[in-house]
């Protein structure tokens, strides 16, 4: 699960 | 990453530069809410609790670190530096901001995508940062002559936003992978819509070549 890795902007 | 999205982020560091500029160059905070910067400060530690095992690239890394530093720096000026902290107007900031922190905590405990603690957190500062203005904004309106630094400040701030809602609806139609969460799109849009006011009158001001004023 990628979820909390797709925070990608600030 | 998109024109809107670095747009967006340029703005934002447009603001806290403008802001550090002020306090700096002019040893005053006359007219920014402290209560404001202390919201920012939580937001920039609820979202990158991240910042030291997420790598996403070098240039999201150094913009973590710039607001995280900018926001402690503009708190250590605001309560300690001893000239800078004589112009801070404790007396027209009065806004219970306590009450801000509650109330998006328990909105994202009840509403968020995952129940981890980070994802969690992540949701708050979201949710915090729609409502951090609030403050300052108050301030701005009881405040008779905001100078320029000030009104440039909060205008560059409530633009990052609404670039940023362009860069999702970009991002939403050309990536197909991309995660698109609507609880970020409804709090990008209430952020953005609690300026409307502020820029009406500060493109107003700038049209007719007016010192920018708030109506009480």
């Amino acid at each position: 699960d990628d979820d909390e890795d797709s925070h990608d902007e600030l | 990453m998109n024109i809107f999205r670095f747009a967006g982020d340029m703005m934002h560091l447009l603001s806290v530069v403008v802001l550090l500029l002020k306090i700096h160059k002019m040893k005053s905070c006359a007219g920014i809410s402290l209560k404001t910067q202390e919201l920012y400060a939580l937001v920039f530690i609820c979202r990158y609790l991240d910042i030291f095992t997420g790598f996403i690239s070098l240039y999201n890394t150094i913009m973590k670190i710039v607001f995280l530093a900018s926001a402690f720096s503009i708190l250590w000026y605001m309560r300690s530096h001893k000239v800078v902290r004589q112009t801070y107007d404790k007396d027209q900031d009065t806004f219970r901001h306590y009450f801000l922190i509650l109330a998006c905590m328990v909105l994202a405990l009840l509403v968020h995508h995952k129940f981890t603690f980070r994802e969690v957190m992540w949701t708050f500062s979201i949710y915090l940062e729609a409502v951090a203005i609030l403050p300052q904004l108050v301030m701005l309106q009881r405040t008779r002559n905001i100078d320029n630094l000030t009104g440039n400040y909060v205008f560059f701030l409530g633009t990052y936003r609404g670039l940023y809602m362009l860069n999702w609806v970009y991002r939403y139609l050309t990536e197909v992978h991309y995660h698109h969460r609507w609880l970020t799109w409804i709090s990008g849009f209430i952020q953005t819509a609690l300026y409307a006011d502020f820029f009406y009158y500060y493109v107003k001001s700038w049209r007719n070549n007016e010192k920018l004023q708030l109506p009480a």
